[in-house]
């Protein structure tokens, strides 16, 4: 049975809830509450599947996906593809709170980010750095493409798409424990 | 990933979600997070929910907002998040993915798709009861 508050997150980051649970007790909505609570995670890079210095991209760039959502009024602030942020949620609050969008993207939210007065930084570090070295040491293994020449599975890109298409079962091997959205 | 709801004491859900993606995504790529109903949502007259694990695949069916549905039609947290990795399991039965759910009353549950190396998946709640936040676990189905 339930009892309120109440404040649940995926997977033991319990500084990210602990977070949350004590803005909601400073007098905090529970917007804002979520919006401490992802961004404890974000500067303390939660099991590095959160903030900067994680999940490289094959070019070796960390990029920042946030949303947050008010179930009184269905608003909505989110990016994606953000560069060069820390603070993604943050951003995606500012989206909610000084626009009539839902979703900035890429380079663009970037730009607006600047706009709302949070830092241009590098989001990469050298753990991320070293995990794009490895990457590309054992032949940008795993990767995301399929029906390309050359083999995916065996070679880096640059990629062409190939003339025959095959059926590729879909296994858990890429998104894992380690590597998740 | 991270992915909260938030109730507060008067029955106000937010919801939200933060993440870098996958390792070595295409440049471009983007999960669910970001995707309202599908990272996370939020109803104040329903309940609230989240989802981790596979973008590429969980936004396709929209979990979030499903659970928060299957809630709003009388289902219990925990029967909703199990709805709604059923349904995904019917197409990707292979598939990385987890959900959590909590209602208007503050009632909880989670569920995830069970593999051979994630048979378990671990959340953590704060509630009144407690003068901490406490790590729960859920079995995969």
């Amino acid at each position: 049975s339930g009892l309120l508050p109440l404040v649940i997150n995926t997977w033991p980051f319990r500084g990210a809830t602990l977070a949350a649970w004590q803005n909601l007790q400073a007098g905090g909505s529970a917007l804002d509450a979520v919006e401490k609570g992802c961004a404890w995670c974000e500067t303390n890079q939660c099991d590095g599947s959160v903030g900067f210095g994680g999940s490289p991209d094959e070019y070796g760039e960390t990029t920042l996906d946030s949303m947050i959502m008010d179930g009184d009024t269905m608003k909505v602030g989110a990016v994606a593809d953000l560069r060069r942020i820390k603070n993604a949620v943050g951003v995606a609050r500012k989206v909610m709170e000084h626009t009539k969008h839902t979703l900035l993207v890429g380079e663009s939210a970037t730009q607006f980010a600047e706009c709302m007065g949070f830092p241009n930084e590098e989001l990469s570090t050298n753990t991320s750095r070293f995990l794009y070295l490895e990457w590309l040491g054992h032949n940008c293994q795993p990767n995301f493409w399929k029906n390309v020449i050359p083999d995916a599975s065996k070679s880096c890109g640059p990629y062409k798409p190939s003339r025959v298409l095959k059926q590729h079962l879909h296994t858990s091997e890429k998104i894992n424990i380690h590597s998740h959205d | 990933t991270i992915g909260m709801v938030v109730i507060d004491k008067t029955g106000h859900i937010a919801a939200g979600t933060s993440t870098n993606g996958a390792k070595f995504k295409i440049p471009g790529r983007v999960g669910d997070s970001p995707i309202a109903g599908a990272g996370s949502y939020a109803d104040s007259t329903a309940g609230g929910a989240a989802a981790t694990g596979d973008g590429d695949i969980m936004m396709r069916f929209l979990p979030s907002y499903q659970a928060v549905e299957y809630m709003r039609k009388g289902n219990d947290p925990t029967l909703a998040c199990q709805k709604v990795i059923s349904r995904i399991q019917q197409y990707y039965p292979e598939f990385f993915g987890a959900v959590i759910c909590a209602n208007t009353t503050g009632s909880y549950g989670a569920a995830c798709n069970k593999l051979p190396e994630f048979s378990q998946f671990h959340f953590m709640i704060y509630h009144p009861l407690q003068s901490q936040p406490i790590e729960e676990k859920v079995d995969c189905i």
